[in-house]
């Protein structure tokens, strides 16, 4: 038996608006832990991991380690039935084909709910090993997507590099080129508006700017994104989910032939 | 020219 209620279900709704045009299929993983996910895009160029913790629930209840596959584009066409004020539970029978999701409205005098069929996936975990980045940098999500929206109107990839002198962000096309740099900026009003850099090495990395923009939806679920780069590694992209969590995406580097 | 990568070059499944 499975049973998550959700007090803030507006959290719900943005994760898989954040997922859904990455990610068509996924299994979502339910242990004592929390509700987890991990799936790749169609070709396998970035990944995303999801986790909801289980104390961020209201009510958390999991018998048994349960995976549920489902369609991401059918969930969040069900989570747009649900109001951003309202309670989402999420129900499952051990060993059962559907899943079902309950919203309740504040007022309590709404109760709606919709079942769903589950799908049987191939799931294909990686294993990702902690690893140690040659840079991290933290800045205003919104700023991040910004920069992503901009820069594609001008070119296709990117060139994320990381000096002392903060974050350049580099592209160029057939009208000419571009180039934006963060520098790091502490001296700001509140800690979230703030551009942090940690660097151990320098590091400059090119990406496809179309996954960087879909990482973007969910600029929504946090202030603030923390970019984790390394020379031999994909790029990580990371929105804390308040009290609950994190979504990260990864990205594997264009590399030059 | 540059050549997209896969995550699968980088982490392996378990």
């Amino acid at each position: 038996m499975l049973e998550l209620r959700l007090v803030q279900g507006s959290l719900l709704k943005k994760v898989l608006e954040a997922m859904k045009d990455l990610v068509t299929d996924a299994n979502f993983d339910c242990s004592a832990t929390g509700f987890s996910l991990q799936a790749m895009d169609s070709s396998h160029v970035a990944l995303v991991a999801l986790l909801l913790r289980s104390e961020g629930f209201e009510h958390y209840r999991c018998d048994r380690n349960i995976t549920m596959g489902m369609n991401l584009n059918n969930v969040s066409k069900l989570l747009k039935c649900a109001g951003n004020d309202d309670i989402i539970t999420i129900k499952a029978d051990d060993g059962g084909d559907t899943v079902t999701f309950m919203f309740e409205n504040p007022k309590q005098d709404k109760i709606s709910d919709f079942e769903m069929k589950l799908m049987d996936l191939d799931s294909e975990h990686l294993g990702i090993p902690d690893a140690e980045y040659h840079a991290i940098v933290r800045m205003p999500s919104l700023e991040f997507s910004r920069i992503c929206k901009d820069l594609s109107s001008i070119g296709d990839t990117v060139v994320i590099s990381v000096t002392k002198e903060g974050i350049k962000f580099s592209t160029r096309g057939d009208i000419g080129n571009a180039n934006i740099v963060c520098r790091q900026n502490t001296t700001v009003d509140k800690p979230e508006e703030a551009t942090v850099i940690q660097m151990n090495e320098a590091v400059s990395l090119t990406f496809a700017l179309r996954y960087l923009n879909s990482f973007t939806k969910a600029t929504s679920l946090s202030e603030t994104v923390t970019i984790s780069l390394s020379s031999e590694l994909p790029l990580v992209a990371e929105y804390k989910i308040a009290d609950m969590g994190y979504i990260k995406f990864y990205l594997a580097p264009k590399i030059e032939d | 020219q540059c050549i997209q990568k896969r995550i699968s070059e980088y982490f392996s499944r378990v």
